[in-house]
């Protein structure tokens, strides 16, 4: 209201001076307007957002299933370049400060450049004189032999002389290593001024601001938050130790995540399929891409079957084959218990701790890597989009655990697309597609040695999200 | 981001009571969890 009032006053005025001031008084409060007009349109969409949530909560806690309802939004987004985006985040993330300081940066260079030029110079200097110094050595060499020949009186005199020469190389030398080491802290400073880390001052700003907005907890962090350069560095952290106790009991299965569980269950009944939401489901061998390891439902059947035959074959035996047969027949071997398929779908939110761990002691085999889209994956986005977990960026590990088949998907989204396997350093996602098409096949990898694979503890690190 | 878990785990033999080696979870959707929390167990039989 004091804006508008103040703007009835500044066109009262022009009006009274004959329209003369008009143009710079409205520039002037052109800019705050438009300011306040975003604020103000930011904080009713984010008080919208929040009365939905509370909304959803609501309906949830009344057992309210929520269904698939396709809308605008998620058409618009499927044009959207969301990877390049992602990139984008990621390298605006990790690159905060060298915007900010890159006058300051370009000046210190200049004086780096000049530091070492000047060390070049003293280097090509100290090179000079360790010659005026090897020539003076030959010639004190020379003049040895003469005193020798000419004179044996002063046999000390040549050692004198070579102490004089080790000692003056020797101090050399050890000046000569100095100046490589100041040539090489240069280096480093340069290098520091011109990569992409926030000042240190500003990292615990940024980083507790970070942890309010996505409720982190700031006080499990390995290392103190000055010493994490960037907000994609602090993004990933990892905790101190004992932060995440593992579960010691052998016969459970461990959470590989902070998260919140979306969905769980058996895939017995209800076929392959997992679903998203009520009423839309996606399959589980699209998501991970399986061919030679994930048990077909029919794997699973025929076991069911042959177990639940056995015992009444035994029943069936005369007396005579028992009799007859071999200890083996008459003292059967406890049948293995049968063997479902699981799955469980965790969420995590951008201010939970994004490393994955191994949830049992395991065998990776195979790993697979589909390089797809990069939608966002919150509850909204799974409500909206279809085949959203198909369909975006992810890694597959499949392997063996002691009950049988184990697979992990770790699926990217926009703000957090690029995925990180700690057991190959060297695999690259999110990257840039020379290809339009999203129907790549994925890339696949055979862990050596065949069969053996990569072997995984129960809590062991395996992978990391990462910032764009 | 998101992580799926798909695993074969123990379920109980239908008409032997003997053997309760069914693999349970031990969580609820919407249910926090942490690294290192039991997803779900089963009896070593």
């Amino acid at each position: 209201s004091s804006f508008l009032r103040k703007l009835q006053t500044t066109q009262g005025r022009a009006s009274f001076t004959g329209g003369k001031s008009s143009t710079s008084q409205g520039n002037s409060f052109l800019v705050p307007g438009a300011t306040m007009a975003t604020i103000v349109m930011l904080g009713a969409l984010h008080a919208r957002r929040m009365y939905n949530d509370k909304k959803i909560e609501e309906a949830r806690e009344k057992g309210v299933e929520f269904e698939f309802q396709p809308d605008i939004k998620a058409t618009f987004l499927r044009l959207v370049p969301l990877r390049s985006i992602s990139r984008f985040w990621g390298f605006l993330t990790s690159v905060l400060q060298s915007s900010k300081t890159d006058l300051g940066n370009r000046f210190r260079w200049k004086e780096t450049r000049k530091q070492i030029s000047a060390s070049n110079e003293n280097i090509s200097e100290t090179s000079t004189s360790v010659d005026a110094l090897s020539a003076l050595a030959l010639g004190l060499r020379r003049m040895e032999r003469l005193r020798s020949a000419v004179d044996v009186v002063v046999p000390t005199l040549s050692s004198k002389i070579a102490i004089l020469e080790r000692g003056n190389y020797r101090g050399e030398r050890e000046r000569e290593r100095e100046r490589e080491r100041e040539r090489e802290r240069a280096s480093e400073r340069a290098r520091r001024h011109f990569s992409s880390e926030l000042p240190i001052w500003f990292r615990p700003h940024v980083y507790r601001a970070w942890a309010r907005a996505f409720h982190s907890n700031l006080e499990e962090a390995a290392k103190p938050l000055n010493e994490y350069a960037s907000l994609r560095e602090f993004f990933v952290r990892s905790l101190k130790e004992d932060s995440r106790p593992i579960d010691s009991n052998p016969c459970c299965l461990i959470s590989p995540v902070d998260g919140t569980v979306l969905r769980f269950g058996d895939l017995k009944e209800a076929g392959t399929m997992i679903e998203q939401v009520k009423g839309f489901s996606y399959s589980v061998s699209s998501l991970l891409g399986a061919r030679p390891l994930l048990p077909s439902m029919e794997d699973v059947q025929q076991e069911s079957r042959v177990q639940e035959k056995a015992p009444r074959d035994e029943d069936k035996k005369s007396w005579w084959r028992i009799t007859l047969a071999s200890p083996k027949v008459r003292d059967p071997e406890p049948a293995s218990p049968m063997k479902g398929l699981f799955y469980c779908v965790l969420y995590l939110k951008p201010g939970d701790y994004h490393r994955i761990h191994s949830p049992v002691d395991w065998n990776v085999l195979v790993r697979r890597h589909f390089s797809g889209r990069l939608f966002p994956l919150n509850e909204r986005a799974t409500r909206t989009i279809r085949n959203l977990y198909v369909e975006n960026e992810r890694v597959v590990l499949e392997g063996r655990w002691e009950e049988g088949y184990m697979a992990m998907a770790a699926i990217g989204a926009t703000n957090i697309g690029s995925i990180e396997l700690f057991i190959e350093p060297a695999l690259g996602t999110n990257r840039p597609r020379k290809k339009l098409l999203h129907s790549e096949p994925p890339q696949e990898r055979i862990y050596e040695p065949a069969g053996a694979g990569v072997m995984l503890k129960k809590g062991d690190e395996v992978a990391a999200f990462n910032m764009g | 981001s998101t992580v799926v878990l798909v695993f074969q785990a123990p379920i109980s033999v239908p008409g032997d009571e003997s053997v309760s080696s069914e693999f349970k979870f031990s969580i609820r959707e919407g249910d926090r969890v942490r690294v290192g929390e039991a997803l779900g167990r089963w009896n070593d039989s």
